[in-house]
């Protein structure tokens, strides 16, 4: 027994002490930092970094990268290139309509894949669900006429939505959100959400509503992930979008699809006019088409009063380039 | 590519979400 305590290392409390101590402090100062990051305001880009970022030729961008992707693979070509696509953006091919990678001529058509029926069942019992695959960036009521895209930072619902037909009086002390309210007892709410390379592109009716407007603001087609959404403020009222407007059951709803630069153009499903990503366009310029004069004209089964969508119904898709 | 979702819905709408939380079409994202 003397020999076994003999071998055993003696104990040496002060570098056992220092050695624990130094851990726990360490352990705290990295617990703290990530504290402050989440809770700090985001770095904002300077104006001078908007206007070079914005100078920048993104359309042009956007349109070459589209045509590249429009360009047919030969078979033996399509399985490694869409594999190597699959691998770094975790699609996941299980869900896809046809899961034969063959079948895609193109980056483009691929990208455009539909589901299988089954996989995206619409929730009965919520009145607002999900438009599209991807990662909710951030939610939350509308206060004082200013949206967060991200917590911090803010963009304007004026510039965002553009001029209503209904003028604010200057009178009165109403705001531009409150001329969205159809009631008082009513709030603005929005939700925006982030779609990833490797997600499902089309985007669905997240409620039974009728679309009466859709707005088409060409623009800038800078990224929208994440991290830019954090660094450009009013990022989402530079970038090109369709705004499409109208009402529901509890008054004004609107489903607005931002481009960026790999995912420059929109398409609706019920709206064939409707043409993204244009070499030309005035800056600062939106093009209006109501659905109201014109319902009979757009959809078959279009009710009086624009373009009647039921919830999970297929409205539209993203496309490269 | 981003969708924004702009609503009127009475006061005491919630939303059943956390920031960064994935997300697939049909999902409710909140109710009454």
């Amino acid at each position: 027994l003397s020999t076994a305590r003999r071998s055993l290392p003696t104990p040496r409390p002060l570098p056992l002490l220092v050695v624990t101590g130094s851990g726990y402090l360490g352990y705290q100062y990295y617990k703290r930092r990530d504290q402050h990051d989440k809770t700090a305001l985001p770095h904002l880009a300077t104006p001078t970094q908007v206007a070079l970022y914005h100078s920048f030729p993104t359309r042009l961008l956007s349109r070459t990268w589209g045509r590249l992707n429009g360009l047919n693979l030969p078979k033996w070509l399509r399985k490694p290139i869409y594999s190597l696509y699959i691998w770094t953006f975790g699609v996941n091919m299980q869900e896809a309509a046809v899961e034969d990678l063959h079948h895609y001529k193109n980056l483009g058509e691929f990208f455009r894949r539909r589901l299988k029926p089954a996989v995206r069942p619409v929730c009965p019992s919520s009145c607002m669900t999900s438009p599209a695959d991807g990662k909710i960036l951030h939610f939350g009521r509308v206060k004082n006429s200013e949206v967060e895209q991200v917590k911090g930072v803010t963009y304007s619902l004026e510039n965002f939505l553009g001029p209503q037909m209904r003028q604010i009086d200057v009178s009165s002390s109403s705001s531009f959100r409150d001329l969205l309210l159809s009631s008082p007892d009513n709030d603005l709410f929005h939700v925006v959400v982030y779609l990833a390379p490797g997600d499902y592109h089309c985007f669905h009716s997240p409620t039974d509503w009728n679309v009466e407007l859709r707005r088409h603001f060409p623009g800038s087609l800078m990224s929208v992930n994440p991290g830019v959404a954090r660094w450009i403020k009013e990022l989402f009222c530079l970038n090109e979008r369709v705004v499409l407007s109208g009402q529901w059951q509890y008054g004004f709803f609107s489903l607005t699809a931002v481009g960026a630069t790999n995912v420059g153009s929109i398409r609706l499903y019920f709206d064939q006019e409707l043409q993204t990503n244009c070499p030309f366009y005035s800056k600062g310029s939106f093009q209006d088409r109501s659905y109201v004069a014109t319902s009979n004209q757009v959809k078959g089964a279009a009710v009086e009063g624009g373009v009647a969508l039921q919830k999970g119904e297929p409205v539209g898709e993203f496309n490269l380039g | 590519s981003t969708i924004v979702l702009l609503f009127e819905a009475p006061k005491d709408f919630s939303f059943n979400l956390h920031p960064g939380q994935r997300i697939k079409v049909g999902e409710g994202l909140g109710s009454l």
